[in-house]
């Protein structure tokens, strides 16, 4: 990351948010 | 029954959203390929509860002065702000850009009659690069006001990322662009300028073979 942010995989989300879907 | 399982405040319930290029074969033929899709036509109980966020994580990834995700956050109603988390299909390869079109789609649907405004603002780093605002007047039909969006047609500054995204080679590079890349929209009631709903879009490139996905999240303050 750029201009100082901070990677999205270092913030506190939900394991689901890295997790594609599976259709059906 | 769908209040807590999909994208909607008490005011108004996003229905469809989708962004899309189509190409004209023929008179006849047309094909059309959805980027990300969003079918909200029949949320029930059945669905999950939407797991949250804490706003506070993605505050940065938008607007931050005046009438930034944080100011409209303190300023708005709860249950009004939402994440979504696209996994975006961009596995369509064409030869030619002859009479393609891209757009977008969105339709809402309220028990109430408004006008309601509905600003796209497109981000990079964090900071707006282009914002579209759009008025829609409501339309009655099967007893609730519906109001559409169609075939908005997607800037020149979308299209050209979406461009240039497609030609790097690896999808671990197209998901290290789109880190920094988000889309943030707010519907407001024209008329009494209450803000309706507000959606936060992050993305990453899908590797999935049955087109694009997403996980949807209500942005809360823990």
């Amino acid at each position: 990351a750029r201009h100082g942010q901070v990677p999205m995989r270092k913030r506190q989300l939900p394991a689901s948010f890295w997790e594609e879907p599976r259709p059906g | 029954a769908w209040q807590g399982h999909c994208i909607g405040s008490t005011k108004i319930r996003l229905v469809e959203f989708s962004a899309f290029m189509e190409q004209q074969r023929d008179p006849d033929t047309y094909n059309k390929h959805l980027f990300v899709h969003i079918g909200q036509s029949s949320p029930s109980y059945n669905e999950a509860l939407l797991e949250s966020v804490d706003i506070r994580q993605i505050y940065d990834k938008f607007p931050e002065k005046k009438g930034g995700l944080k100011e409209l956050f303190e300023k708005g109603t709860p249950n009004t702000f939402f994440l979504v988390k696209f996994w975006a299909d961009l596995s369509i390869h064409t030869q030619d850009e002859a009479g393609m079109f891209y757009g977008v789609t969105s339709q809402y649907e309220s028990a109430e009659n408004m006008t309601i405004t509905c600003s796209s603002k497109v981000c990079s780093f964090g900071k707006q690069v282009v914002e579209k605002v759009e008025t829609e007047y409501a339309r009655f039909e099967n007893g609730r006001f519906l109001y559409r969006i169609h075939r908005s047609p997607m800037c020149e500054y979308l299209i050209n990322f979406i461009h240039k995204l497609k030609q790097l080679p690896e999808k671990y590079m197209m998901n290290s662009v789109l880190e920094n890349f988000t889309i943030l929209q707010v519907v407001t009631n024209r008329d009494t300028q209450e803000l309706l709903l507000c959606v936060a879009y992050v993305f990453e490139v899908s590797t999935s073979e049955h087109g694009a996905q997403h996980h949807i999240y209500k942005l809360v303050k823990d």
